[in-house]
């Protein structure tokens, strides 16, 4: 659940 | 209400506006420079006369990519990512599209009634095809009302953050640590508005719109899950996976 988001919030920010 | 001290006001205010404007998609220049190019007449007739399921996916695709902006938004808030993570996903999934839809009127156009859509400036009747009439003219007449408030980047920054951080979204699990992060952007909204010399009635103003916005993202939703009731295979194959965590 919530895969893409748990993503971007994983993804440093540029 | 917490002690905050002017110094701590001011820095969060800068770093709101700072993410703010790192994130905004579209810068204002760009905005103001497109204001004249609106959908011909043909133009509109072809989007009208697209099958209801491409216009749908289409516009499902451009709000994922707003609400891209607004997750990265969200990230450099000071203290959002010392939440836990269930409390980001929960004000993601309850506040991005009520971003969305403040951050539209930095994009609408109050002398024609239009927003930039795909390239050019859109009238509401761009979107008939969608069969929400309803959710389209409260969302145009959001934008109209937010318009008029005249607000300034930083304030309307410091709002998106406010809203952001709403204390009161079911399934928080830390929401004392929300309520305070939220209480702070909201001095920090209300010493901007002091400090450019703002009546006190625009506070008042924008606490009513919490209201509006919510209304709209239940609207959204009710279109959404009426639309995928008749093309369900359309929104399991052809929407954005982001879209469907969203709304799903």
């Amino acid at each position: 659940k919530h895969k893409i988001l748990h993503q971007l919030l994983q993804n440093s920010t540029s | 209400s917490p002690t905050v001290s002017m110094d701590e006001l001011e820095h969060l205010a800068q770093n709101i506006s700072k993410s703010h404007m790192e994130t905004c998609q579209y810068l204002q220049e760009e905005l103001q420079q497109s204001t004249w190019q609106t959908f011909l007449q043909d133009e509109v007739e072809c989007y009208q006369s697209k099958p209801k399921e491409v216009m749908w996916q289409l516009c499902a695709v451009k709000i994922t990519e707003a609400i891209q902006y607004v997750v990265e938004f969200a990230k450099r808030i000071d203290g959002f990512m010392e939440l836990c993570q269930n409390d980001q996903i929960v004000l993601l999934k309850a506040g991005s599209l009520e971003v969305v839809f403040i951050r539209m009127c930095r994009a609408f156009d109050t002398q024609n009634n239009t927003v930039y859509f795909d390239g050019k400036y859109a009238g509401p009747e761009v979107f008939k095809v969608l069969g929400c009439d309803d959710l389209i003219t409260s969302a145009y007449d959001f934008a109209k009302s937010m318009c008029s408030l005249h607000l300034s980047e930083d304030e309307l920054a410091l709002f998106s953050a406010f809203i952001l951080l709403s204390s009161d979204r079911s399934w928080l699990q830390e929401k004392s640590k929300v309520e305070k992060l939220q209480q702070k952007t909201q001095l920090a909204l209300q010493h901007m508005l002091q400090k450019h010399q703002r009546g006190e009635e625009i506070l008042t103003k924008l606490i009513c719109k919490v209201s509006t916005l919510r209304g709209l993202c239940s609207r959204h939703t009710e279109t959404l899950s009426a639309f995928r009731a008749v093309y369900p295979d359309i929104v399991r194959a052809h929407f954005p996976p982001l879209y469907k965590e969203l709304f799903g």
